[in-house]
């Protein structure tokens, strides 16, 4: 199969050739993917190759061709069901974000402890009470679970994800969840981005 | 200097770290730090050698000791300095989240479009209307912005991080800034993170 930073570039050529695509071009040249992206030319190349697609050193690649075939091994042929659990600020945020980027992968429900937030619609996704979690898992075939929850809360949620047949968890709260061997755990941390950010300021300011 | 991906493995090493100090550990070993940051131990190996620290094979690294060493690296001595722009539900779920880890770059400043959040001291950082932020950077030295309003107001926003000194924005807005060569951007997008872990929680249901 493909290694974890080959999909995660794969993911974010998708991101910037819709854009491209949307802005009405139609092909695209390795280096102005690789400049967009912080990698080589020669990195967009091999991926693209590992791929099986082509396009010309002359013209480029066909951008509605190249988004297919990603799509093709991004995109599971069922599609995956993703939960949210935790409807926050940051749980609100990215149903917002997801609704308005029209993301190839929607959050079909949200789940809160708090009652006021059950039988809400926020920005098209049905919000439940965390009670009828696993009930509603048992219904659909969900395989993967947002976590932003506090993080006391988190590791109940990731065993009641996981439970319920969830095998990949995007995890937004500051604590290492401890799962089984077949589940996939994908942490973001922000802070991290933003010391890395902080790191190249100070050494752009030096230039 | 530092490449990119080795100065977010330092990011990543440092807030592992930073959990099992706060655990009561005292030493670890490369492989202990490559398994929860999901890169080989001879990678974790190379970095910490790269930056100049030593451990044994034996007892391993000591946590403390290699912590100030990455904060000597990461942390520039004068501080940055770092504003908010846009306190929306983003926003806030940022501020909260700062605030709670105790970043080593705390957020001294939001601005905000909507009047009635200009005066606020939200999670300790003190809010104020858009239009004061270039006076704001005038009298601060403030290296870098993290831009988190509607895609709409993105550019605008940064060209006045810009012009008052910022020299690295953080940006949560689905657009591509247009910057000068001196400034570096760190775009941030959750949706290639939720695509990510989607595609491996079919490749793991499929085990
Ligand atoms: N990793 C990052 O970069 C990052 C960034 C921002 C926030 N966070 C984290 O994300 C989480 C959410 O942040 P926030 O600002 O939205 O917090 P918040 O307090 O605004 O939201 C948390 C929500 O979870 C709900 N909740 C609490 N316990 C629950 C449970 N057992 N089951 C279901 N729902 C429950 C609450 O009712 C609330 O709506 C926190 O853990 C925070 O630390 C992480
Ligand atoms: N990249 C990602 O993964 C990700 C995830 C979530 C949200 N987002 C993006 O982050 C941004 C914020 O999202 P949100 O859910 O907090 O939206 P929001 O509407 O809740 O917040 C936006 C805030 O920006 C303020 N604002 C608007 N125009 C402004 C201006 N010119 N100057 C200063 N402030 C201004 C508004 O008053 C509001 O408080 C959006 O662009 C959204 O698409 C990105």
């Amino acid at each position: 199969e493909f290694p974890d930073p080959t999909i995660e570039r794969l993911c974010c050529y998708r991101r910037i050739l819709s854009a491209l695509l949307a802005a009405g071009h139609a092909r695209v040249y390795s280096h102005e993917l690789a400049a967009a992206q912080r990698v080589t030319p020669a990195q967009v190349r091999r991926d693209v190759m590992l791929i099986g697609y082509s396009g010309s050193p002359v013209k480029g690649y066909d951008i509605a061709g190249l988004l297919d075939r990603i799509g093709e091994i991004l995109d599971p042929p069922g599609g995956v069901g993703v939960v949210l659990v935790g409807v926050g600020y940051l749980g609100r945020a990215l149903l917002a974000y997801f609704a308005g980027r029209k993301s190839p992968i929607p959050v079909v429900a949200a789940f809160d402890v708090a009652p006021e937030t059950s039988g809400q619609l926020i920005h098209g996704c049905h919000c439940y009470h965390i009670d009828e979690l696993s009930s509603f898992l048992s219904r659909r075939s969900i395989l993967v679970g947002i976590v932003a929850v506090p993080a006391e809360a988190a590791q109940k949620t990731a065993r009641e994800l996981i439970d319920g047949g969830v095998r990949a968890l995007l995890n937004f709260a500051p604590v290492q969840l401890d799962v089984p061997q077949n589940v996939y755990v994908e942490n973001v941390d922000i802070a991290v981005s933003l010391e890395k950010t902080a790191f190249f300021a100070q050494s752009m300011s030096l230039e």
